[in-house]
C-alpha cells in the first residue's frame, strides 16, 4: 500500500491511498484503502492515509476516527493518531500505521508494526525518511 | 503560509534478518522521489490534491511498492487494485476497487471524484470507466513482478498448512 497526505499554501488538505491488497487475497475482497473513513480521509482539520491489515482498519474506521478525535475531543494530531494506532487497532488485533497532516502543518506517522516505509516534510521544513522502527 | 507533505510505502512485519541493503536503498530512493515530487508541487503553489495524486502515481509506477505495478496477487493470480483520493476542503472523494487495467488507479479514483456523481466504482465498471476516460491502461503482464508472484506461492503454501480461511482477511 502507498499513500500521501498534503497541506497546500491555501490551507487545503488532501489524502490519497493506493494498494494491491494482500498476497493471496480472495478475489473480490475489498480492503480499507478505497473506503473513505477507513484507509483514506481528509477534512478541514486533517488528512490521513493508512496502511496495514485492512479489515481491522475498516472495523475501527481508523482514518475518520483520527479526524473525529481532533473535532470532538480536542486532541492534537499526534495524540489522536497515537491513540488509534497504538490503542484501538492493537486492541482489535490489527497492525499497521498511518501518515497524517493537520491544518497547521504538523505531521504524525505512528505505526505498530515492525516497519512502515515513510517520509515527510512538515510545516517547519523538517525532513524525515525512514523504513523501520529503529531508523 | 505553511505547507507540509508526507508519503508512505506500506507497513509490515519486516524483521532485521530479512533486510536487504540494496533493496532498502531502492525503497528510500522511491520514497524520496515521491516526497520531493509532491512537495515541489506545494512549494510552487500547487494544490494538495495535485501533490498527493502525483506522489501516489509515482509510487504506483515503482515495482518495489504494493500498488499499481508491483501489486500483490489475488489467490487466483490476478491483480485487483484499489485507490482513493479525498479533498478536505470540499469533502469531495473518489475511489475505485477491483481495478485490473489502470496503470495508475489513483488517477482513476480522482476521475471518479471529478467526473461522476459517485464516490466509488468497482471491478468491471471501474475498468470500463478507465477506458472511457482515456486513462493509461496496461495488459496483465505489466503488473507482474517476480517478487509478488513468489509471495503468492508462499501464501498458498502457508494456507495449505494452516486453518481454513486463514490469511484472507
Amino acid at each position: 500500500t502507498v499513500g500521501a497526505v498534503a497541506l497546500d499554501v491555501q490551507g487545503r488538505l488532501a489524502a490519497a491511498t493506493s494498494t494491491g491488497g494482500r498476497a493471496g487475497k480472495w478475489p473480490g475482497r475489498i480492503g480499507d484503502s478505497p473506503l473513505i473513513g477507513a484507509g483514506t480521509w481528509a477534512d478541514e482539520r486533517c488528512a490521513v492515509s493508512a496502511t496495514g491489515h485492512g479489515e481491522y482498519f475498516i472495523r475501527a474506521a481508523v482514518a475518520h476516527d483520527i479526524a473525529a478525535r481532533l473535532a470532538y475531543a480536542g486532541q492534537t494530531l499526534a495524540e489522536a493518531a497515537d491513540s488509534v494506532v497504538h490503542g484501538t487497532l492493537p486492541a482489535l488485533g490489527g497492525s499497521g500505521g498511518v501518515i497524517a497532516v493537520d491544518a497547521d502543518g504538523r505531521v504524525a506517522m505512528p505505526f505498530n508494526s515492525a516497519g512502515m516505509y515513510r517520509a515527510m516534510i512538515d510545516g517547519t521544513g523538517r525532513r524525515e525518511l525512514a523504513l523501520y522502527r529503529d531508523d | 503560509m505553511t505547507i507540509a507533505f508526507a508519503v508512505h510505502g506500506g507497513a509490515g512485519p519486516v524483521q532485521n534478518a530479512e533486510r536487504d541493503p540494496e533493496r532498502d536503498t531502492a525503497l528510500r530512493a522511491g520514497l524520496a522521489a515521491a516526497l520531493d515530487a509532491g512537495y515541489r508541487i506545494l512549494h510552487e503553489g500547487g494544490s494538495a490534491l495535485d501533490a498527493v495524486t502525483t506522489a501516489v502515481a509515482l509510487l504506483e509506477d515503482d515495482p518495489l511498492f504494493n500498488a499499481g505495478r508491483g501489486a500483490d496477487f489475488t489467490l487466483d493470480g490476478r491483480v485487483e487494485l484499489e485507490a482513493a483520493v479525498m479533498d478536505g476542503h470540499s469533502r469531495a472523494a473518489g475511489a475505485v476497487t477491483g481495478v485490473s487495467i489502470a496503470r495508475n488507479p489513483v488517477r482513476l479514483a480522482r476521475r471518479v471524484m471529478e467526473a461522476t456523481p459517485c464516490v466509488m466504482l468497482g471491478f468491471a465498471a471501474a475498468d470500463a470507466f478507465a477506458r472511457t476516460e482515456g486513462l493509461e491502461c496496461e495488459p496483465p503482464q505489466y503488473f507482474f513482478t517476480e517478487a509478488r508472484w513468489q509471495a503468492l506461492q508462499r501464501e498458498k503454501a502457508r494456507l495449505a498448512d494452516g486453518p481454513a480461511g486463514a490469511g484472507h482477511g
